[in-house]
């Protein structure tokens, strides 16, 4: 099994359209894929059709009553695609942050989840919220694999240089090395901001970015009106093709650039 | 003075960027303007050139010790446009959900320190992180306006109910209304998504939306890149056009839409 997480503290930069692109891919391909939606605001769970304010058990479950949670079956609900699962969020994690404060312990909650569920998935994607907290330390300690969209534009660099400074604050308590791929997102190759920032982030991380990009497709917003990953809306559109590329190269990497 | 908050939990729907549009514009105008940076990942602060993880007083200064803060003026960093002032934020805010807890009484700590101000700007804008928690429940307790902005996307229209819902909640602690308009952003009319987003916006909140929208327009990232707000780049580009519009309905109606 294999655990990817997608995250950025910097908002609207793709985390949520690739975690959808990369699991549906995986999950076309005949591979049972689970996505865990981290995220309060849940955009993951809005995007298969299940409200995160009504939900009944959902990730947060499994913060309330550690080992005595409903069988963490029941929290994978299945998706209209095939192989494809969704561990829903609620808006009540919005408030774990202020609940578990600074009571020790909690940075494994799920990691010891996903291990239950070792032998039902053969990829779990982890979709992070914006923010730094409890849940996206949860997301780090039970992955493998981490990915790290960025936007191509001023704002996303400076975040990305922060980004990487918590990581590597937060993956010292690790003992197995997390290997992480920049992922250029939204690249406009129209724009001079696009393109300087692409430059800027090639020469500041030559080992760690994808040598590819995302482009902009305005297929991603019809995607999502339709409740499809765009690779089922249309495997041939510029987006589909990129995120097939990546998914490529960092499975034939077997780990990260 | 008046007091503008602008605020959704959905990452990425050009929250910064509105705060920087529109407080440059009232500077630009000879209104003495404050912008304040409630956001941990500190997009505001970067714009303007500072860095939230070493400056030294900044925002959080303000819960670390209520009452003995540094003198509030000395909070207000100038910038090097006319009239406009930044109070920066520092990465240490991520902290404050854990740290403050369920202590009582957090939540009017930005209230009080923007009334200590009060001779000093005519307007005050706050630009909130993307998440439900103290700083954003700051927010909303010291403000007299409410900026929403939301994306022309399908995924942003269902957050946007959330944000309303969860608004209704912290509003009914608030002895003074809030008016509050939603500001369609990215609208980008050659996308069915994006017309169809906005129709269905129309439809749900006529009496709260704004009654044109932010178009896409790729100067925005430019005067980012820049450090500039986009009415100084360029006050002629589509996106300064439209701000400026929406600026005039807003302070013309005295309030809200
Ligand atoms: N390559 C792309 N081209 C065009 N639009 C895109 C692309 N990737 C994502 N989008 C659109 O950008 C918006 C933001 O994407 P998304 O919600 O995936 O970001 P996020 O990082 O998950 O945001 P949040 O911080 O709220 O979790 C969505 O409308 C999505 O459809
Ligand atoms: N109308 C627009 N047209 C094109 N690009 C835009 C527009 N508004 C904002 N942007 C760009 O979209 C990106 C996100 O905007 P911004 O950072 O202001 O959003 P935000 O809501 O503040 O994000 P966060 O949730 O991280 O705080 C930036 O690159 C910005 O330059
Ligand atoms: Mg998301
Ligand atoms: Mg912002």
């Amino acid at each position: 099994m294999s655990v990817w997480a997608v995250a950025n503290q910097k908002g609207g930069v793709g985390k949520t359209t690739t975690t959808v692109t990369m699991a549906g891919l995986l999950a076309q391909r005949g591979k049972s894929t689970l996505m865990i939606d981290l995220d309060p605001h849940g955009s993951l769970t809005t995007y298969f059709g299940y409200d995160p304010d009504s939900i009944e058990t959902s990730v947060y479950s499994l913060f309330q009553n550690e080992g005595g949670v409903p069988s963490d079956a029941s929290l994978c609900l299945a998706t209209q695609f095939d192989n494809l699962y969704l561990m829903p969020a609620s808006t009540a994690l919005a408030t774990l942050d202020r609940q578990l404060g600074a009571r020790e312990g909690m940075g494994l909650v799920l990691a010891r989840a996903i291990q239950r569920l070792a032998d039902r998935f053969e990829h779990v994607f982890i979709d992070c919220p914006p923010v730094l907290g409890v849940l996206m330390v949860n997301a780090l300690a039970a992955s493998d694999r981490l990915l790290i969209p960025v936007q191509t534009e001023f704002l996303a660099l400076k975040g990305l240089e922060r980004m990487l400074r918590t990581l590597g604050m937060i993956l010292r308590a690790r003992r197995r090395p997390l290997s992480y791929i920049i992922v250029p997102t939204m690249f406009d190759r129209r724009t001079r901001a696009s393109l300087e920032s692409l430059k800027n982030l090639r020469e500041h991380h030559p080992d760690e970015i994808w040598k590819s990009v995302i482009p902009v497709d305005t297929q991603f917003r019809e995607a999502s009106r339709l409740g499809l990953p765009l690779t089922q809306l249309n495997a041939h559109s510029r987006g589909a093709i990129a995120y097939a590329t990546l998914l490529d190269t960092v499975l034939a990497s077997g780990n990260g650039g």
